[in-house]
Formats: structure tokens, sequence, C-alpha cells
């Protein structure tokens, strides 16, 4: 179970706050998981009680369609509160010994780009295989290729524009495991080393090559699986 | 309070800037029966009740704290005076005892300021199926109520109780300015927890 409680001392405008929260989760507590596993208590609550704001200053509110001013700079700072909060939770996952950090990128939006991040985190197979620092791209792509999204006209996953690479937390050049549906003759040696690091990044780019349409990212976040996460749960008892 | 893996230390904080009108505080309850020591009720309240916005499971078997949460948010979500949290125990698929319970929580919270009426959300997290051993939790929520602060200390106490299998208290805040108030320093503070059944779906 995940349960949340923010707090601030901002004067926000209740319809304002409903909003930031709702925005805030979806690309925070909303894009991650340890097991795949969603729990009857989840809760997350965001108070405002206005404490630190002088008298005449005038509550957060959002005034036009698009997000500007205060009620955009909260956004950044509720946000980045969250995802810190959230990426904590994944750190700590029962059992985890890596913090994996997916990033789906297409231009058939963002709903297949998520459905497929979301894939990728609860496939067993893929958090078993980094557990034993494996570059097992082949359940990556097993694991895109199942998503539930209902299939529209345009397919949401392309075999041929499909691009899978590792990448090192530490931002330098990731290993392209997978080029258009093609796999790579993979520098073994570098996939051991990436794994070998407490935290790993999977790129996956669903239409690479296609032309049409504006790209979006899903950044979803989820841990490996090992030993230890069936010996804590094989005996939590109701 | 729980040992913290030497590994998991990096990710707890040693100091924070806490939001101003908070108060927060832990008592221990017992409320599973192999815990004789740890805080396991945790309550954070504001001075002056205030919004609120929350999101909750999308889970069909809903818990009782969360369908009592989400009701009471629904009547009341400009006038919240805060949460009040168990460990331990999940009160779920517990009927309608675990609702009764979960509104003696939010009562007893409420109490502890002088509402007459309920002002406070309710979470519970821990094993599902049990109920809650509310005879327990009660006077520990009174003990809370008596322990509230708004420093470090008090913030890590109550990231502390409301774990379950965590192995480190998680505790984040920052303080920020706004656009249009360049002068006033605001601040922002959150506690969660989790680390398994972890696949929020929230809405």
């Amino acid at each position: 179970t995940l349960l949340g409680v923010i707090c601030t001392d901002v004067k926000v405008e209740q319809k304002t706050l409903k909003k930031l929260l709702s925005l805030a989760n979806a690309g925070s507590f909303n894009s991650i998981s340890v097991d795949g596993e969603m729990s009857t208590n989840d809760t997350v609550a965001l108070l405002a009680n206005g404490a630190a704001a002088p008298e005449d200053v005038a509550a957060v509110n959002i005034t036009s369609k698009t997000l500007d001013g205060d009620a955009k700079a909260l956004l950044g700072v509720l946000s980045e509160v969250m995802q810190d909060l959230a990426r904590l939770v994944v750190c700590d996952g029962e059992g985890a010994t890596k913090l994996i950090t997916i990033r789906v990128r297409t231009t058939r939006g963002m709903e297949s780009a998520k459905s497929a991040a979301s894939r990728i985190a609860r496939s067993l197979l893929v958090k078993t295989a980094l557990y034993g620092k494996d570059a097992n791209w082949g359940r990556i792509l097993s694991a895109i290729g199942a998503i539930d999204v209902p299939m529209q006209e345009v397919e949401e996953v392309v075999p041929h524009q499909t691009t899978v690479s590792f990448a090192p937390a530490d931002g330098s050049a990731p290993l392209p495991l997978v080029t258009r549906g093609t796999p790579e003759q993979v520098d073994e040696a570098r996939a051991s080393e990436i794994l070998e690091a407490d935290k790993v990044e999977i790129l996956v780019d669903l239409a690479d090559g296609n032309v049409k349409g504006d790209t979006v990212e899903c950044v979803f976040r989820t841990c490996d699986l090992s030993h230890e996460y069936i010996s804590i749960n094989a005996d939590y008892r109701s | 309070q729980r040992s913290i893996p030497v590994a998991k230390q990096k990710y707890v904080p040693s100091s924070g800037s806490y939001p101003k009108g908070f108060i927060v505080g832990a008592a221990h309850a017992g409320v599973k029966p192999s815990n004789t020591e740890y805080d396991d009720v945790a309550l954070i309240i504001t001075r002056k009740p205030c919004h609120t916005a929350a999101v909750f499971t999308t889970n069909r078997f809903k818990a009782a704290p969360v369908t009592y949460s989400m009701k009471f948010l629904k009547n009341n979500e400009s006038h919240i005076r805060g949460v009040v949290i168990n460990s331990g125990c999940a009160n779920a698929v517990t009927g309608d005892v675990g609702m009764k319970h979960a509104k003696e929580m939010a009562a007893e919270a409420s109490k502890c300021f002088g509402d007459e009426l309920p002002s406070t959300l309710v979470m519970s997290t821990g094993v599902i199926g049990q109920t809650l051993p509310i005879e327990k939790i009660v006077p520990a929520i009174a003990e809370a109520a008596r322990a509230l602060g708004s420093d470090h200390q008090h913030w890590m106490k109550t990231a502390q109780a409301i774990c379950t299998t965590d192995t480190f208290p998680k505790l984040v805040s920052r303080s920020f300015r706004l656009p249009s108030d360049p002068e006033t320093e605001y601040r922002i503070a959150g506690v969660t927890k989790g680390a398994g059944m972890i696949h929020p779906n929230m809405a």
C-alpha cells in the first residue's frame, strides 16, 4: 500500500488544488510499480492551509486553460516533491536491488506510451533478468508486444519502428539493443557494466522513424525482483 | 526508532523546511501484536482547517478508511483539519465493523482538537482482512495529539510511524517562492510509505 500526505502553507483555491494534485499524481505515484499489485488502501492527500500567505495575497488559482504564473510554479514544486517521494518508494521496494527508470517515447499518444511502460514495469521476466544483470531485451519486446491498449485504427506498436536501449543513470552513452526491430550486436561487457549499477534506464522508442505526430515521453519507475521479495511475501499473513 | 540499513541511509534527510501551521506527531498502539515498541499511529494536523484534495485507489475492494475519506472529503473538502493514520492493519475487507472503526478514528482525532464534528481524513495500511484493534488505537491517537510538534524530529517520527515493510522513513520538504509574491517564502513537506503491493492507479 501507498500512503502519502503532502502539506503546504500556500493559499490555494480549492478547485485548483484538486487539479494540481491530479496532474502531479499522474507523473509520480501513478507512474511507479514495485510488484504490479494495486492496493485496496492507496491514498494521497494534499493539504494547503495558506498559513504563510500575507493577508493581501490572492489564493493561487488556475485562470486560463494553460497553467501559468503561480499555478505553474506551484505545480512544478509539487511535482518535484511527489516524484521524489515516489522514487523513494521504488528504491525501497521489497527485496529491490535496482531502481529502473523506463522511458517510452512515441508519436501515438501518452496512453500507449504509459501502457507500454507500465507493462514493462510489471513484467516478472524483465524484472528478474535485471536482478540477474542479464540484458535480456527479448523479454522487454515481448512485454511491449503484450500491451493491452485497445487496438485503435493506428497500430500502437509497430515492430519495425521499435527501438530499445539500456542507459546508465550517469547520462553516458546508451547501449542500443534493438534498432527499428533489428537486434544489434550487443557489447556484452558494456551491458554488464551498465547492469552492475543500482540504477538503470530502459529507453524505448515505439515510433522510431515515424514522422507523423508529436513525440511524447512517459517516465515510469520500477525495481528489480529478487528472492527476498518472495521471502517477505510468503509469510505476510492475512 | 527502527534501525535503517546503511545502504538506505542516504535517502533519509537530517533536516528540512516545514510548512507553517502544521503540527505532526506519533504514538505506539501495538496494532500488530508483534510490534511491542514502535510508533504505529500518526497525526498530521493543521491549526486552521484548510483546503484539501486527495486521490484514492481505484481497486474495487476499497478499504474502509478509503470509503470513509472519499465520502467525507466530498462534503468537507474546504474544511479539513488533518489526517489520522495507523500502520499494521489495513482495515480492508472488514465489512460494517471496519467502517465503524474508521469513523471512531476520525472522531477521536477531531475530539483531540475540540472539533465537535469529525474533521480529519483516515488512512490505514498493513495486513488485509483483519479488524483494527480499535481499543488500542483510540488511546494512541490521544497520546499522539499530546506529542505534536513542527520540527524535523516530529516529521521524522511521523514518517516512521506509517511504515510497514519499508526499511526507511520517506520524508521530503522544500521551501520556494511564487512569481507573483517573491518576498514570501513558502514551504511544502510530504511523507509517504510503500514497499509492497505497489502499482497505484489513483484517481
